[in-house]
């Protein structure tokens, strides 16, 4: 066994289920269930005894979570990595335990589910080991082997391998006699009762991974120049489009898994911009926005349109810096007001009609800024330029978004399968190369 | 086919990294790992496996890299929240 240097000072230890898994067919009830035949696993080999506490002062707080959750130790989705604990100690997070979310949590002590799921219980004990002091080992048949071996049997029959007994006895001391720690546990749920209750019917809650948009049909919902680079949304994906004007990838990312604090639930991002007296970067979706630091939401968020000095219900499809000025524009269909960054509110004599660019449709997608000192305004499959402050769009737009954005082949067609040459001599690449 | 193993080799390294066989890169200086240190460190890594110590990334040591797991380091240096003192008994 392999002991960290951090150890409790006390042995009668609380834990609490702060957070349970969000599409696991496992109920509340049976993931508590769980976790406390885990903690006894422990508690039955040494002198420590653990109580179910209330939230926030349990010295054990578990949580499912997912993707960045503020703790420096990102999840990364199904498969890879599934859990982590922090080491005993005086710091708030100590002891407590994460869970992935995004894994397939089962109940499932005879293998019956090979490989579809992972047993909770077994990651579980290995997790408290962490919590209690112990650190990974490189002994097989330890429990603290830190790869995933599939389920360990029945939790309330559950028995430590030698090694890991040792290792909890050097740290806490062995089981005092006459302490049985059933009788210390928590009410809920009742050791009497029968261990687990059945395994639900296997459903499969993730697919591998989100359908993605295909970038060549343009049509973004969102699109903002964010320090210096391009970011089109697009449904629950983004592509990123760097000032040499190459895309990170063609194959967009996750936008929960990039900006931290949006609802799980949006379908759409309607507008973003970065503000520009400090680079805070605001969403907009329907009627809310959200304003964040770098990739995480601001405390307090969302917040109506209406704190801006919008009309209540405005729904903003476009916002974006005018570098002519740099006055904050933020459009509604038809309609534009002229926001102050500074003062946090639309300025008077606002909204007024979009017409007073010349030469673009109302009600569109997005506008933004690139960095050769120009604006681009987008709608559908088109974009317009508007060189430095002029309010009519230059001669020959609209032009191709996919074409000249997204380096597909044609205005019509899907995303091209091979690398090509892309604009101004770029070589474009795909995915691993 | 190059394309393919210079990525698991770069797979390889980030995993090797993020488990503690290997330093996380300084901020403050470009570093280049040395040959032997990389071998040094998967021999380190496929020991604790309890894998043929080749000191190459072959397939059963990128299987094993492959596989779920908790997401704590094996071997802890300097991270704030678990650092932690390796003992043996």
């Amino acid at each position: 066994y392999a002991l960290s240097d951090s150890i409790w000072k006390k042995t009668d230890l609380t834990w609490n289920v702060r957070s349970f898994p969000r599409a696991s067919q496992l109920s509340q009830e049976h993931i508590r269930n769980i976790i406390y035949y885990a903690l006894r696993a422990w508690s039955n080999a040494s002198a420590l005894i653990f109580r179910e506490g209330s939230s926030e002062q349990a010295d054990i707080l578990v949580d499912f979570t997912q993707s960045y959750h503020q703790d420096s130790y990102p999840f990364d989705g199904p498969g890879g990595t599934l859990a982590h604990a922090f080491f005993p100690g005086e710091h708030p997070i100590s002891g407590d335990t994460h869970f992935d979310d995004e894994e397939m949590w089962i109940y499932d002590p005879e293998n019956n589910f090979q490989g579809r799921g992972t047993d909770l219980f077994a990651v579980a004990v290995h997790e408290f080991g962490h919590a209690l002091g112990l650190s990974h080992s490189s002994a097989k048949e330890s429990i603290m082997i830190p790869y995933y071996q599939g389920p360990v049997g029945l939790p309330h029959q559950y028995q430590l391998p030698l090694d890991d007994v040792m290792g909890i006895e050097q740290l806490y001391g062995k089981r005092r006699l006459g302490s049985h720690p059933d009788q210390n546990g928590p009410q809920l749920p009742p050791p009497t009762a029968p261990p687990i209750p059945d395994f639900p019917p296997y459903q499969p809650t993730y697919g591998p991974r989100l359908l993605s948009p295909d970038r060549c049909k343009a049509h973004f919902d969102a699109i903002a120049n964010i320090r210096g680079e391009v970011f089109f949304f697009k449904e629950k994906h983004f592509w990123r489009m760097q000032p040499a004007r190459n895309l990170v990838s063609l194959e967009p990312a996750q936008i929960l898994r990039f900006w931290n604090g949006l609802p799980q639930d949006f379908k759409a991002i309607d507008a973003v911009y970065e503000r520009a007296n400090d680079s805070q970067i605001v969403f907009f979706i329907g009627s809310y926005y959200w304003v964040f630091t770098d990739t995480l939401v601001n405390p307090g968020y969302p917040r109506p349109s209406s704190d801006l000095g919008l009309p209540p219900g405005t729904v903003i499809g476009a916002a974006f810096v005018w570098p002519h000025n740099g006055k904050t524009y933020l459009l509604e269909k038809d309609q534009y007001w002229r926001y102050d960054d500074q003062l946090g509110h639309v300025e008077p004599g606002y909204p007024k009609p979009v017409a007073l660019w010349k030469g673009v449709p109302p009600d569109l997608d997005d506008v933004t800024r690139w960095n050769d000192g120009n604006t681009y305004f987008f709608k559908d499959t088109q974009y317009w330029r508007f060189t430095a402050g002029n309010v009519e769009s230059d001669a020959s737009y609209p032009l191709s978004t996919a074409q000249d954005w997204m380096y597909c082949q044609g205005p019509h067609t899907s995303s091209p399968s091979a690398p090509r040459r892309g604009e101004g001599g770029m070589c474009l690449c795909g995915g691993t190369s | 086919a190059r394309s393919s193993s210079t990525h698991e080799f770069n797979k390889g390294l980030e995993w090797l990294t993020r488990y503690g066989y290997l330093p996380q890169p300084d901020p403050r200086a470009a570093r280049l790992q040395t040959r032997e240190e990389l071998a040094s460190a998967i021999k380190t890594m496929q020991r604790f496996a309890g894998l043929p110590t080749t000191g190459e990334l072959d397939k059963k040591t990128l299987d094993m890299m492959n596989k779920p797991r908790c997401s704590l380091p094996d071997i802890i240096g300097t991270s704030e929240l678990m650092r932690r003192r390796r003992r043996r008994r």
